[in-house]
């Protein structure tokens, strides 16, 4: 779940535009 | 007053600034009553990670963002986002939300289980924005000025970051003017903000390491 991602994390997914995967 | 291209840029960053809203199905579940420390923790932190990507997708939307080396849109990101995060809350704090989910916001994250010496300050610069009576004109321009900021770490080239900054702050100025005839102060009291606001984000750190460790 997304509470487990660091703050890198959840914003390489959402710039990449896949943060669902 | 604001030339054509500046009102443009001022309605385009507003226009992507409102379309920033955390998921119904998360705010929601601030209002169920009966909660635990751990529910509690477990909300506060999805409302976190959702401000942060709709914070990114806001950020996407700045003008010459994407043009920016990719690493360095992550380093003005992982940057700014505290920054934000706090600015934010604020505004929601101070304006945007109906006035119980407010309350009860601030009851969870008074029970939240974080220290009250992080607490109390943040409450107390949600206070002092308030004071200055900001538009949401203003709070979305800030967003963009603290996102756009040249001097954080790793970023390889500022002067980029630079370009993109300065007419979000001139587009700033003259709106507090115009919006502050009586208050010539009132930009300079905006950037001072920002410099509190820094300091949040140095604390913030240590702020989650201690609420973890509670």
């Amino acid at each position: 779940p997304a509470s487990n991602l660091g703050l890198e994390d959840i914003i390489r997914k959402a710039l990449m535009g896949n943060f669902d995967d | 007053d604001l030339t054509p291209e500046q009102q443009s840029l001022l309605h385009y960053i507003m226009d992507s600034y409102n379309r920033q809203c955390i998921p119904q199905y998360i705010t929601r579940k601030l209002l169920q009553e009966d909660f635990s420390a751990e529910e509690n923790f477990l909300l506060l932190t999805e409302m976190a990670t959702s401000h942060v990507q709709v914070l990114v997708e806001f950020t996407k939307k700045l003008p010459g963002f994407q043009t920016l080396d990719h690493e360095d849109q992550i380093a003005l990101l992982k940057g700014s986002a505290v920054e934000a995060m706090f600015l934010r809350s604020a505004e929601i704090f101070n304006r945007k939300m109906p006035h119980g989910h407010t309350d009860l916001l601030e009851e969870r994250i008074r029970n939240s289980g974080m220290s009250d010496d992080y607490i109390t300050p943040m409450f107390n610069f949600y206070k002092s924005l308030e004071e200055l009576k900001m538009t949401q004109e203003e709070y979305s321009l800030l967003t963009a000025v603290v996102i756009l900021t040249p001097d954080r770490q790793y970023i390889k080239d500022k002067e980029s970051v630079e370009k993109l900054q300065e007419p979000l702050l001139e587009v700033l100025q003259k709106l507090c003017q115009v919006q502050h005839p009586e208050n010539p102060q009132h930009f300079a009291r905006l950037l001072g903000r920002l410099t509190e606001l820094r300091t949040f984000n140095h604390h913030h750190a240590e702020m989650l390491m201690s609420w973890r460790v509670n």
